[in-house]
C-alpha cells in the first residue's frame, strides 16, 4: 500500500476505526488523473473480496456512496464531524471509491477538458483500475474482485466489467461479478415503465391512464409488449405521456424516495441522476416543439376542421 | 446538478474544509468539491441506450446482480426487472421473499448468473436508505448465501 496515500488522520473522526484507509490519484486515460478513497475491511482484509463503488450522473461523485450510503463513517449535518455507520460495506468486503469520469469531485484533467462520454470513461476506469492493481496495491490483486454501483453507473458498471473480461489475456483482475443499484439499464424500458409504476401507484387516476391507454398502447390491454410510451409520435400520446411526466418528475413528489420528504437544499432544478430523466424531457421537448409547431402551421393553413 | 429533494450540504462543507483536503492528500490545484459537475453532465456523450449486449457478454462469463430500491422513480424497479426479463436467461429460483431482521426486505429472482432483487420501501439511494438489508443482500452476493 502506497504511505503516502494513507489517511493518518482524519478530521472529524472522533471514534476509533479498525481498519486502514487511502485516498490519492489513479492514473487514466490521457493524463487524467482519478481521485479514489480506499477503506480496507474492518475484518479480514487480506482474503475479503474487493468492491468497486461508483456513483452515477454523469457528473456525479462517489464521495456520497462513501460518506452518505455505504462507507464506514458518514458526515453529520454539521458538515465538520463524522460518525460511524454500522451497516458499512467495508465491514465484509474492501471497498474502493472512485471519482469518475476527470473534472467530478476531486478528478481532475490537466488540460482542463471535461469533456467525455462513455466509452472514454470506460477506458480511463479501466486504466486506473490497472493502476491501482499494478502499482497501489498489488497486494489486492489476487481478491475477489467486483464491481458494484448506481443509477448511471448503469452504464459504467457493465462497460467497465466488459472491458475488465476482454482484457484479461493482457491483464489479469479476478473479477468475479458486478452489482448494480437502481441502474439505468434501458432508457426505453426505464420511460415506459414508469408510466405503469405511477398509475399502480396511484399518482395519477383512471381519466389520464385510460387516455394513455388509448394513446400509446396497440388494442385494449396495456401492458409493456402493447404500449409506446417512450418514443411514440402520435401527438395525443405524446401529449398524455407529458402529462404523466410532470406528475411523476415536477409537481413535487421525491423522485428518489416517493414516500420520503423532500427537503430543500442543495438541490437544483436537474439531478445528479438525470440520464432517464434528462432523456425523457429532452424527447418531450422535441415533441412538444414538435407539437407546438404542428398546432402553429394548422393555424396558419386555417384547416379549422382538422381533428 | 445537485439533485432535488436531497440536501449535501453537510458533505460539501465536510470536503471543502482545508484541513480535510490536506488530510485526504488533495493538491491545491485541485477544484473545489462538489457533488455534481454540471459542466461533465452537460457535455457527456451518451452512447448507449441499452445495456442488453454488455449483460448478454457478462452473464456468459460472471455473476450478476440487480437491485433496486422500490419507492425510486428515478429508475424504478419495474424498468430493471422489465430488462433482466428481457435477458431470457433461465430461472433458477422462481420470485419470493427475502427477510432481513424480522421483516420482508424484498422480493427475489435467481436467473443463470444473475440475480434480481428488490428493496422494500428504499428509493434510489439502497444503501443510505435501508443500510440493513442492503448490507444483508451485499453478504447474501459476495458470499453466495442465500436471500
Amino acid at each position: 500500500a502506497p504511505a503516502e496515500d494513507a489517511i493518518t488522520d482524519l478530521p472529524g473522526l472522533n471514534h476509533t476505526i479498525g481498519f486502514r484507509h487511502f485516498s490519492g490519484y489513479l492514473n487514466g486515460a490521457q493524463g487524467k488523473q482519478l481521485h479514489y478513497w480506499f477503506v480496507e475491511s474492518s475484518r479480514d482484509p487480506a482474503n475479503d473480496p474487493l468492491v468497486l463503488w461508483m456513483n452515477g450522473g454523469p457528473g456525479c461523485s462517489s464521495m456520497e456512496g462513501l460518506l452518505a450510503e455505504l462507507g464506514p463513517y458518514q458526515v453529520n449535518v454539521d458538515g465538520k464531524t463524522l460518525r460511524e455507520n454500522p451497516y458499512a460495506w467495508n465491514t465484509v468486503a474492501n471497498v474502493l471509491f472512485l471519482e469518475a469520469p476527470a473534472c467530478v469531485g476531486f478528478s481532475y484533467d490537466p488540460n482542463d477538458d471535461c469533456r467525455t462520454g462513455d466509452d472514454e470513461t470506460s477506458l480511463s476506469n479501466y486504466l486506473a483500475l490497472q493502476d491501482f492493481f499494478l502499482h497501489k496495491f498489488p497486494e489486492y490483486r489476487k481478491n475477489e474482485f467486483y464491481i458494484t454501483g448506481e443509477s448511471y453507473a448503469g452504464i459504467y458498471v457493465p462497460t467497465l466489467a466488459v472491458r475488465v473480461l476482454k482484457g484479461q489475456k493482457d491483464f489479469t483482475i479476478n473479477l468475479q461479478g458486478y452489482a448494480i443499484g437502481n441502474g439505468l439499464s434501458s432508457y426505453e424500458l426505464n420511460d415506459d415503465s414508469i408510466i405503469f409504476f405511477a398509475y399502480f401507484h396511484g399518482l395519477f387516476g383512471d381519466e389520464l391512464w385510460n387516455r394513455l391507454v388509448s394513446h400509446c398502447c396497440t388494442g385494449s390491454r396495456a401492458s409493456k409488449e402493447n404500449c409506446n410510451f417512450y418514443n411514440s409520435y402520435w401527438p395525443l400520446c405524446i401529449k398524455s405521456v407529458k402529462e404523466a411526466s410532470d406528475i411523476v418528475y415536477n409537481e413535487g413528489l421525491n423522485m428518489y424516495n416517493l414516500y420520503d420528504d423532500c427537503p430543500t437544499g442543495t438541490g437544483g432544478n436537474f439531478t445528479r441522476y438525470e440520464a432517464d430523466l434528462s432523456n425523457i424531457l429532452r424527447k418531450h421537448k422535441h415533441h412538444s416543439d414538435l407539437l407546438q409547431k404542428t398546432k402553429e402551421r394548422i393555424v396558419q393553413l386555417g384547416e379549422a376542421n382538422l381533428t | 446538478l445537485d439533485p432535488p429533494c436531497t440536501n449535501g450540504t453537510n458533505l460539501l462543507d465536510y470536503l471543502n474544509m482545508p484541513e480535510v483536503r490536506k488530510a485526504i492528500h488533495i493538491p491545491d490545484h485541485v477544484q473545489k468539491f462538489e457533488l455534481c459537475n454540471d459542466e461533465v453532465n452537460m457535455n457527456f456523450k451518451r452512447e448507449y441506450d441499452t445495456m442488453k449486449p454488455q449483460y448478454q457478454y457478462l452473464t456468459s462469463k460472471i455473476r450478476g446482480l440487480v437491485y433496486n430500491g422500490d419507492i425510486d422513480m428515478a429508475c424504478n424497479f419495474l424498468g430493471d426487472e422489465w430488462f433482466v426479463e428481457s435477458l431470457d436467461l433461465r430461472v433458477l429460483e422462481k420470485r419470493r421473499m427475502w427477510h432481513q431482521g424480522g421483516q420482508v426486505g424484498g422480493f427475489v429472482k435467481r436467473f443463470q448468473n444473475l440475480d434480481l432483487v428488490t428493496v422494500r420501501g428504499a428509493g434510489h439511494m439502497v444503501p443510505e436508505d435501508k443500510p440493513g438489508p442492503a448490507l444483508k443482500m451485499l453478504v447474501s452476493f459476495l458470499f453466495k448465501k442465500p436471500y
